[in-house]
């Protein structure tokens, strides 16, 4: 008798096209959508609200604890290394994030540790000579990890803060890659066993659930410690990063909203749920 | 696999009858869940699963046939006919010109590069044009691929006038002979008023014979939006579908040829130069139905 009232057939409607429009996906949509039930019938400040009102409610609840701060660096170099598949905003981000850290008043080096892709190099050193921005790089075709090897030597020769590592643009399902990656992991721990102190996905906001794919073989492979999300200046609304964080609990630290080094902004789950359902 | 899914939800039919409204329900709905977790766009889903139950209903349920099968086939069949609809050649027009757009990092300028390796093999003589004067190392990325592939090459990396730089492209290729300019431009949002316009002056100003909408294989629901914004200022002539070499069900591509109706000519599969073929549509209807 006392159970509170059911949610309506079309709020439930409602909310879950804003879930499948928002690329939320099957899995996540039916796990979102039950919680708003269970909420809804349990939570007596929800009943007889908007569904838009109940959905970023309910939203923000599930991702409670997502939002990832960057602490101080505790080791010098402190290494935060950017991984994903082709195009997803990475050397943008590296860029970016190197600038927010240099405001912060950290010493921060770049490297250019894609060493396959035509121009990649000259795209760091481009954001590196525009920002006023040390990088160190090779020459094509060198050896990723030799070269993350030589940046890490020289961040902790001149006693940087922070060096943030560039990585090629890979499709997790190539395991060659995949393995790429590791060595670049395992050279690094050689010399510091806890580098990469940070390992960030980068994750092209636009698309669809695939992005869940990608940050479970990655995290798999290379033990993922953060999300950037990207491109969520454009109409997309990311939804696979909820998936990705029920699944793998893995902190969001930042959203990519523009191509300038300016647009990075620090996840908010409040912000993120009036994003989806606003 | 749906047809595994559809063979459960169906199990009642063997050899009886006909199928109706009532018996496919739990069928239709496997469908429906099968193009969403493709990423196919959620209106998109739902008429196509109108479509297959309007072909579907009052069919015989055919002996010797298990019903998920006979589902799965007309399912595909209808799909393969949608992807597949439209011109997916190119323009035969001589000299060709092919405009490259599409959102940031959906690989329009390897896809370039990759159209004009194509191309070259077919016998035109390529110019690729440098449009993108925004992106860090964007001129000079198309220029190492043009290098590789031997193809001609422009650039002017001193003018911040995309429209003239597409018409001294044309100029220079016409100079050396090429018979064929395939024009790279920057990325943008189809929200971005000025990019938008920035594409449409180059679209009048080279008047393209084909312009092609390059998609990630992995975009997810705004793949209509994207579509429809660019289509309707740029009128589309074709998609290049990148990335398949991925796991990504491809589903935005299903969006966009029904809501747009543009053909998809060219699928991207892999980074290399050669990872680049034309479109077939059963591959993909069997990628999406996973
Ligand atoms: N609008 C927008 N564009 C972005 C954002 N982040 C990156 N980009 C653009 O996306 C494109 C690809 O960015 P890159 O940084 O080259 O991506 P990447 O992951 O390093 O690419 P690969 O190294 O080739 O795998 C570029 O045009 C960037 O300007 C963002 O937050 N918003
Ligand atoms: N695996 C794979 N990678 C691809 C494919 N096509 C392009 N890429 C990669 O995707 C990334 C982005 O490609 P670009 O050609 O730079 O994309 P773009 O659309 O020109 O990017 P912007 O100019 O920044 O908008 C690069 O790392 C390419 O090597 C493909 O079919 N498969
Ligand atoms: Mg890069
Ligand atoms: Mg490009």
């Amino acid at each position: 008798i006392f159970f509170g009232k059911r949610i309506d057939a079309d709020s439930l409607e409602e909310l879950e096209e804003a879930l499948y429009t928002a690329d939320f996906g099957v899995e996540t949509t039916a796990e979102i959508l039950a919680e708003i039930r269970k909420a809804y019938t349990a939570d007596e400040t929800l009943q007889g609200r908007q569904a838009a009102e109940i959905g970023a409610a309910v939203l923000t609840r599930v991702l409670a604890g997502a939002e990832g701060a960057l602490p101080p660096p505790a080791t010098k170099p402190t290494v935060i290394a950017m991984i994903g598949v082709n195009g997803s905003g990475k050397t943008t981000t590296a860029a970016k994030l190197a600038w927010r850290l240099k405001g912060d008043g950290q010493m921060v080096t770049l490297a250019a540790c894609d060493t396959f892709r035509a121009a990649a190099v000259e795209q760091l050193k481009s954001w590196a000579t525009k920002l006023d921005i040390e990088v160190i790089a090779s020459h094509p075709g060198a050896d990723a990890a030799a070269v993350a090897f030589d940046a890490w030597q020289a961040a902790k020769a001149r006693g940087r803060d922070y060096l943030i590592v560039d990585t090629a643009g890979r499709l997790h399902t190539k395991g060659h890659l995949m393995d790429e990656l590791a060595k670049i992991r395992r050279v690094l721990q050689k010399h510091d066993p806890s580098a990469p102190q940070h390992r960030w996905l980068v994750v092209d906001g636009s698309l669809g659930t695939n992005s869940i794919e990608q940050a479970k073989v990655f995290h798999e492979s290379f033990g993922l410690t953060g999300l950037v999300v990207t491109k969520l200046d454009g109409t997309s609304r990311g939804g696979a990063l909820v998936g990705i964080w029920r699944q793998l609990k893995i902190p969001i630290y930042f959203l990519g909203l523009g191509e300038q080094a300016e647009d990075l902004q620090p996840f908010s789950v409040e912000n993120y749920a009036k994003a989806v359902f606003g | 696999s749906l047809t595994e899914k559809l063979g459960s939800a169906l199990r009642n039919l063997r050899g009886v009858g006909t199928l109706t409204e009532a018996n496919m329900a739990d069928a239709l709905k496997e469908v429906r869940t099968a193009l969403l977790a493709a990423d196919v766009h959620f209106k998109v889903a739902r008429d196509f699963v109108e479509r297959v139950q309007t072909q579907c209903v009052g069919q015989e349920v055919l002996k010797g046939v298990a019903p998920g099968q006979q589902v799965v086939k007309i399912i595909h069949d209808e799909l393969v006919r949608l992807l597949g609809e439209g011109e997916t050649n190119l323009s035969a027009a001589r000299p060709l010109k092919i405009l490259m757009v599409g959102l940031h990092g959906s690989g329009k300028t390897t896809s370039t590069a990759k159209l004009g390796k194509l191309l070259k093999k077919r016998g035109y003589r390529p110019l690729v044009a440098a449009c993108d004067i925004y992106r860090p190392a964007a001129i000079d990325q198309l220029e190492i691929l043009a290098k590789q592939e031997e193809l001609s090459f422009y650039a002017d990396r001193a003018s911040r006038d995309v429209p003239a730089i597409g018409a001294a492209a044309l100029a220079a290729a016409s100079a050396d002979g090429s018979d064929c300019v395939i024009f790279d431009t920057a990325g943008r949002l189809q929200i971005d008023a000025n990019l938008i316009e920035e594409v449409k002056k180059l679209r009048a100003k080279v008047q393209p014979d084909e312009v092609l909408l390059v998609v990630d294989g992995a975009l997810g629901q705004e793949a209509v939006n994207v579509a429809k914004t660019f289509h309707e200022a740029l009128s589309l002539t074709g998609l290049i579908l990148t990335k398949l070499d991925g796991d990504a069900r491809g589903g935005a591509a299903l969006s966009i040829k029904s809501i747009t109706g543009v053909p998809i000519k060219f699928i991207g599969m892999g980074e290399k130069t050669g990872d680049f073929d034309t479109f077939y549509p059963d591959r993909l209807a069997s990628r999406i139905l996973g």
